[in-house]
């Protein structure tokens, strides 16, 4: 199973976490007791990358009015500042003792809390794009839930006029979300759920159809329930996939405790 | 387009990615 549940958290984070692990594994095992080199230097890269991403981050929070982004971001800035300091100070302690084995602890910590400060900043940015997603969703299902009141040949022309776009925009972004994602299985479900989507949209507005037909026909009553019923199946139908969709979109295989 | 944060994380990965490249290094000899 994958760490990583997005291809772009995959493609920023992989390749730092193995260097982190591999530079653990080292410490741990103690062949890391050779003089450091002055890293000030690449320190200082780090520091002013976290300074950027900082920086970048408050922006995204400021203008984002995205209560849980606004909540879940600044503990993961703070991870990544705390770091970098813990790197400035590694850095600093090995200039006048390049065997310092605190300065190995705080370098070890430092670049383990600037993966998972990053991480978990990634993450909670994600997120949010998810609920972006799932906003469209919503409203896709809000404009189900009003298809009791079409019941005239005018009224399925503007429902159909509306909801099209919605419906439209909604594939678009699962389809888009189901190719960011790593684990297969997930995109598999977005997968099903979205062709279940799109064969049953012309299922629902062929069921509306009928209905007014058959209301407008002055049909025996029992026609016109069944019609109905029809109707209110299939958008049933429709509006469990969404839901399925809407679950499998919060759907992710992250886990902090990986690097622990 | 990439949003600014996640162009900016990957730096920040990038740079770790090195610093810690010159850390293993050294530290194997």
């Amino acid at each position: 199973m994958p760490v990583f549940h997005t291809k772009i958290i995959e493609s920023i984070l992989e390749p730092v976490a193995q260097q982190v692990s591999k530079l653990v594994i080292l410490h741990e095992e103690a062949e890391d007791g050779n003089a450091m080199p002055d890293l000030a230097m690449p320190v200082q890269t780090v520091k002013l990358a976290v300074d950027n991403l900082v920086k970048v981050g408050y922006d995204t929070i400021n203008s984002s009015e995205d209560q849980i982004l606004k909540q879940d971001m600044p503990p993961a800035l703070s991870r990544v500042e705390e770091a970098s300091l813990l790197l400035l100070q590694a850095s600093q302690l090995l200039r006048t003792d390049p065997y310092s084995a605190p300065a190995r602890k705080k370098l070890i910590e430092g670049s383990r809390g600037i993966l998972q400060g990053t991480s978990a900043l990634l993450l909670a940015f994600d997120e949010s794009e998810v609920r972006k997603i799932i906003r469209v969703c919503k409203n896709v299902l809000e404009y189900l839930a009003i298809v009791e009141v079409v019941d005239r040949m005018e009224d399925l022309v503007t429902y159909v006029k509306n909801l099209s776009p919605v419906l439209t925009t909604m594939a678009k972004q699962v389809d888009g979300r189901e190719k960011e994602l790593t684990h297969q299985v997930h995109r598999e479900m977005l997968c099903h759920s979205l062709d279940q989507v799109k064969n049953l949209t012309p299922v629902v507005i062929s069921g509306i159809k009928i209905y007014i037909t058959a209301k407008e026909n002055y049909t025996m009553p029992q026609q016109v329930a069944d019609a109905q019923t029809n109707r209110d199946y299939m958008v049933t139908k429709m509006r469990d996939e969404i839901h399925e969709i809407i679950r499998v979109l919060q759907l992710t295989t992250y886990d902090e405790e990986e690097w622990d | 387009d990439a949003h600014e944060m996640v162009k900016q994380a990957r730096q920040l990965a990038q740079a770790t990615s090195n610093l810690v490249n010159a850390i293993r290094e050294q530290a194997e000899g």
